[in-house]
C-alpha cells in the first residue's frame, strides 16, 4: 500500500524490527478470492530460499501454472467443492477454475499484508508512491475460497486446514458471516485449532457499522479488526451557480469538465421512475440529462455503476450524494465520468438548489491527492461496532487499522470499479472496508512474529492492543465519522494500531489454549460444543468443583456488565514482562457520562526483575444503578519509566 | 424442503470410531451411507476439526445427528467479503 507505512511509522522502525526487517521466514496465509501472480507486489528479489518445511504450492488451473510460485508467493491454492455443490459448476467464461483472482479483493488484501515494495504505484495518478505490504519481506500464500456466488464454509474450513498443514504462521480472513455461536461458526472453529498450533488469526470486523452490535468474527481467539482513515484524501470541489462551494471526493482521472458552470439537474427530476434519484440502469431520460451534471443519490446500485448510467444517458458529470445511511462518510471512487461523492448535508443543500433554482448550474474541480489530512485517523462509519453479541463480556472489536481508500495491487480481470462494463485495467486499486484493515494487522502480526518468535498469538494480539492509541497528539479522542464525537471502546476497542510501539510493549496479556478452554466452560459450553469447537472430546473439560468466569479470561481489555440496579464485578489478569526489569504503577478510571464507575486495582504497583516474569492483579468495578442500556467507558493503564500498557474499559448496564 | 439437499459440516468424536474401521475416512463414509444412499463426502477434515462435509436433506441430517460418534451436524454458512 502507499502512505500506510509512513502513516503507521513503519518507515521509521526498521531499527525496531531488526530481525523482521528480514521477517523473511514468516508466512502469511490469506483466504480470499485468489491472487494475480504477475503483479510486482509478488516479486521475490532479495528473498532467500522458501522456508524449510513449507508444504504449500501453486496449484495448476487452465490459466495458472505452478511456475507462478516464487520465493514471495510461495503458495496459491483454490477450493470450490463446497461452492460447486451449492451453486453448480463454476462458469469458466467468467471465473478461473484456478487460484487466479478474477475479483481483485484477494490480490488487494494479500499485497497489503506482505507485498514487496513497488515504486511508482498509483491508481490513475492518485495515491502515488512506493507500495509496500506491512511485512514486505514476509512470504505470501493465497487460498481462494471466495467465488462470484460467495464464500462457503465447507471450502473455508478445508482451506484453513490446508493452510495450517502447509505451514503458515498468520491467517488473514477478510470475510465474515452473521453472528453465530462459536461452535457453529466455521471461521471460529478453524481459528481455534489454528491458535492451538500457534497461528495468529486476524479477521475483519465487518462493514455493518455504525449501528451497535454489528460485528462479525468476535471469538476471543481471533483478532477482530475495525477500520479507520489515513491522513490522505482525494478532494473534489463542487461549485454551484449560487457561488456555494462543497468538498467531496473522487478518483476520476479523465478529461476535466470545462471551468464554466454547466447545467445541473437532480436525477429525481430527470426520470419517470419513482426511484429515479438513484440513477439506476435505464432510469434517466436522455433528453433531460444530456450535457448536464446530474445529482444522484447513493443507494441500491453500486456507486460507480451510477456513473455508467449517467454517462450512457448523455450526462456530462455526476455528483453522488450520501443519504442518512452514510452520513458524512466519503469513500473515493474511480468514476468513469467527471464525478464526485459528497456528504449528506452537502447533498441535501445541492438537491434543494437543483429543485428550486430556475437555471441551476454547477462545476466540479478535481484536486488530486492530498496528504497530511487532519484529524486522522477517524473511525470509518461503516466499521462494525460492539458489543460482542455472542459474549458481551469480551470487548470487540479489538483495535482499528487503516481501512479507507487503501491502494494495493489489483486483478487483471476487472476494472477499478469492479463493474463488468468497466474496461479499464489497473495494476493497483483504491478500495475501502474492514477487509483492508484486517490484512494490515495480519502483516503487522507477521512483523511481530519475526521479531519475537516465541510469542503466542495472544501475546502478539496483546502487544498490538496495549500499545494502540485512542487519541490524537492534542489529547482529543479519535473521532467517529458517524457521530462527529470521540469514538468509544465499542467502536475502536483498544484504539488505532501503532506498530512502532507494539514491538516493545513492556507487558503482555498471554492466553493459552487451556485458558480458552476455561472460557468455554465459563460460557457454559457442554461436552458436545467443546468437542465440536476444540476437536478434543474431553468429557470432563469443565470440572464440577471449579468456578469459571469470563472475567477471568486474560484479555487485554475489559468489558464489564452490571444489572440496571448497579453492583460490583471483579476481573483478574496476569501480565508477563517481555521488556526490561521495571516497576509499573496503575491508573484506572471509568464513567458513564458524569456518573463515575469505581475502579480499584490490587496491587497498584507491579515490580518485575526479569523478562518472562508473571504478576497478577485484580480489578474491582463498582457502580450505582443506571438505566438499562447505559454505556460507560474508561481506561486502565500500567506505566513504567519505559512503557505504557493500556487497556480499554467498556461498562454496560443490562 | 425436507428433501432439498444442502451442505452440512459433520463434526465427529474422533475417539468414538468403532474398532471395525481401519481409518476415519471409512467410518465417515459408512456413517453417511447409513442415512443416505445418495449423499457423498465433499471434504474430510482432520487437522482443525474431525469430520466431513456432505450434501444431505434435512431428514438425513437429523438422522445423522442421533448417530453415535456424531457431535454436531452444522448447516454450511455462506460468508461475505468485507
Amino acid at each position: 500500500t502507499t502512505r500506510t507505512p509512513e502513516f503507521l511509522g513503519l518507515d521509521r522502525t526498521d531499527a525496531l524490527f531488526p530481525q523482521s526487517n528480514t521477517g523473511r521466514d514468516v508466512i502469511v496465509g490469506v483466504l480470499d478470492t485468489g491472487v494475480w501472480p504477475e503483479r510486482p507486489s509478488y516479486d521475490d528479489a532479495g528473498l532467500g530460499p522458501v522456508p524449510a518445511g513449507w508444504k504449500g504450492k501453486c496449484e495448476e488451473g487452465n490459466d495458472f501454472n505452478s511456475s507462478a510460485c516464487n520465493k514471495k508467493l510461495i503458495g496459491a491454492r483454490f477450493f470450490l467443492t463446497g461452492y460447486e455443490a451449492a451453486k453448480g459448476p463454476v462458469d469458466t467464461s467468467k471465473e478461473s477454475r484456478s487460484p487466479r483472482d478474477n475479483d481483485g479483493h484477494g490480490t488487494h488484501t494479500s499485497s497489503t499484508a506482505a507485498g514487496s515494495a513497488v515504486r511508482g504505484a498509483d491508481l490513475l495518478g492518485y495515491a502515488a508512491g512506493t507500495a509496500k505490504g506491512m511485512a514486505p519481506h514476509a512470504r505470501v500464500a493465497t487460498y481462494k475460497v471466495c467465488w462470484a456466488g460467495g464464500c462457503f464454509s465447507s471450502d473455508i474450513l478445508k482451506a484453513m486446514e490446508v493452510a495450517v498443514t502447509d505451514g503458515v504462521d498468520v491467517l488473514s480472513l477478510s470475510l465474515g458471516g452473521g453472528t453465530a455461536d462459536y461452535y457453529r461458526d466455521s471461521i471460529a472453529v478453524g481459528a481455534y485449532s489454528a491458535m492451538e498450533r500457534g497461528i495468529f488469526v486476524s479477521c475483519s470486523a465487518g462493514n455493518a457499522g455504525p449501528g451497535a452490535a454489528t460485528l462479525s468474527n468476535g471469538a476471543p481467539w481471533i483478532t477482530t479488526v475495525g477500520a479507520g482513515t489515513l491522513d490522505r484524501d482525494f478532494p473534489a470541489h463542487v461549485v454551484l451557480g449560487n457561488g456555494k462551494n462543497y468538498s467531496g471526493v473522487s478518483l476520476y482521472s479523465g478529461k476535466q469538465l470545462p471551468t464554466t458552470p454547466m447545467p445541473f439537474i437532480y436525477a429525481g427530476n430527470a426520470s419517470n421512475s419513482s426511484m429515479g434519484s438513484l440513477c439506476m440502469s435505464g432510469s434517466l431520460i436522455p433528453e433531460k440529462v444530456a450535457g448536464k451534471i446530474v445529482l444522484c443519490d447513493r443507494g441500491t446500485n453500486a456507486r460507480v455503476q451510477k456513473g455508467f448510467v449517467v454517462k450512457d444517458a448523455g450526462g456530462a458529470g455526476m455528483v453522488l450524494a450520501n443519504t442518512a445511511a452514510n452520513g458524512e462518510e466519503l469513500v473515493a471512487d474511480a468514476h468513469i465520468l467527471p464525478g464526485a461523492g459528497v456528504g449528506q448535508k452537502a447533498g441535501d443543500t445541492m438537491r434543494t438548489y437543483a429543485l428550486s433554482d430556475p437555471n441551476p448550474t454547477a462545476s466540479i474541480v478535481f484536486a488530486g491527492t492530498q496528504v497530511g489530512i487532519k484529524p486522522s485517523p477517524v473511525v470509518a462509519a461503516f466499521s462494525s461496532r460492539g458489543p460482542n453479541t455472542v459474549t458481551p463480556g469480551i470487548l470487540k472489536p479489538d483495535l482499528i487499522a487503516p481501512g479507507v481508500n487503501i491502494l494495493a495491487a489489483w486483478s487483471g480481470s476487472v476494472g477499478p470499479s469492479g463493474i463488468a462494463g468497466d474496461s479499464r485495467r489497473v495494476g493497483f486499486n483504491i478500495i475501502s472496508g474492514t477487509s483492508m484493515s484486517c490484512p494490515h494487522v495480519s502483516g503487522l502480526a507477521a512483523l511481530l512474529r519475526a521479531a519475537h518468535q516465541d510469542w503466542s498469538p495472544a501475546a502478539i494480539r496483546s502487544a498490538l492492543m496495549t500499545t494502540s492509541y485512542n487519541g490524537y497528539a492534542d489529547g482529543k479522542g479519535i473521532l467517529d465519522v458517524a457521530t462527529g464525537l470521540p469514538a468509544t471502546p465499542l467502536d475502536v476497542g483498544a484504539g488505532h494500531v501503532d506498530p512502532s510501539k507494539a514491538v516493545d510493549p513492556g507487558l503482555v496479556y498471554d492466553i493459552t489454549a487451556a485458558d480458552y478452554l476455561d472460557f468455554l466452560c465459563a460460557i457454559n459450553y457442554g461436552p458436545m460444543q467443546i468437542a465440536a469447537l476444540t476437536k478434543h472430546a474431553t468429557a470432563d473439560a469443565c470440572s464440577a468443583n471449579r468456578t469459571y468466569s469470563v472475567t477471568s479470561l486474560n484479555y487485554p481489555s475489559f468489558s464489564v456488565t452490571f444489572p440496571a440496579t448497579g453492583g460490583t464485578e471483579k476481573h483478574t489478569r496476569t501480565v508477563t514482562n517481555v521488556g526490561l526489569p521495571g516497576t509499573y504503577k496503575v491508573t484506572a478510571s471509568a464513567a458513564a457520562g458524569s456518573t463515575p464507575v469505581t475502579v480499584s486495582v490490587e496491587p497498584s504497583t507491579l515490580t518485575f526483575t526479569k523478562s518472562g516474569e508473571k504478576q497478577s492483579y485484580t480489578v474491582s468495578f463498582a457502580a450505582a444503578a443506571m438505566p438499562s442500556g447505559t454505556n460507560g467507558f474508561g481506561r486502565l493503564v500500567w506505566s513504567s519509566d519505559h512503557h505504557v500498557v493500556s487497556s480499554p474499559i467498556a461498562v454496560t448496564w443490562t | 424442503v425436507r428433501d432439498e439437499r444442502k451442505t452440512y459440516i459433520v463434526h465427529m468424536a474422533r475417539s468414538a470410531m468403532p474398532n471395525d474401521f481401519a481409518e476415519h475416512g471409512e467410518w465417515y463414509a459408512a456413517s453417511l451411507q447409513s442415512v443416505s444412499d445418495a449423499a457423498t463426502v465433499l471434504y474430510t477434515y482432520d487437522t482443525l476439526l474431525h469430520g466431513y462435509s456432505a450434501r444431505l436433506t434435512r431428514a438425513e441430517a437429523e438422522a445423522l445427528e442421533s448417530q453415535p460418534g456424531v457431535l454436531l451436524v452444522n448447516p454450511e454458512t455462506r460468508y461475505e467479503l468485507h
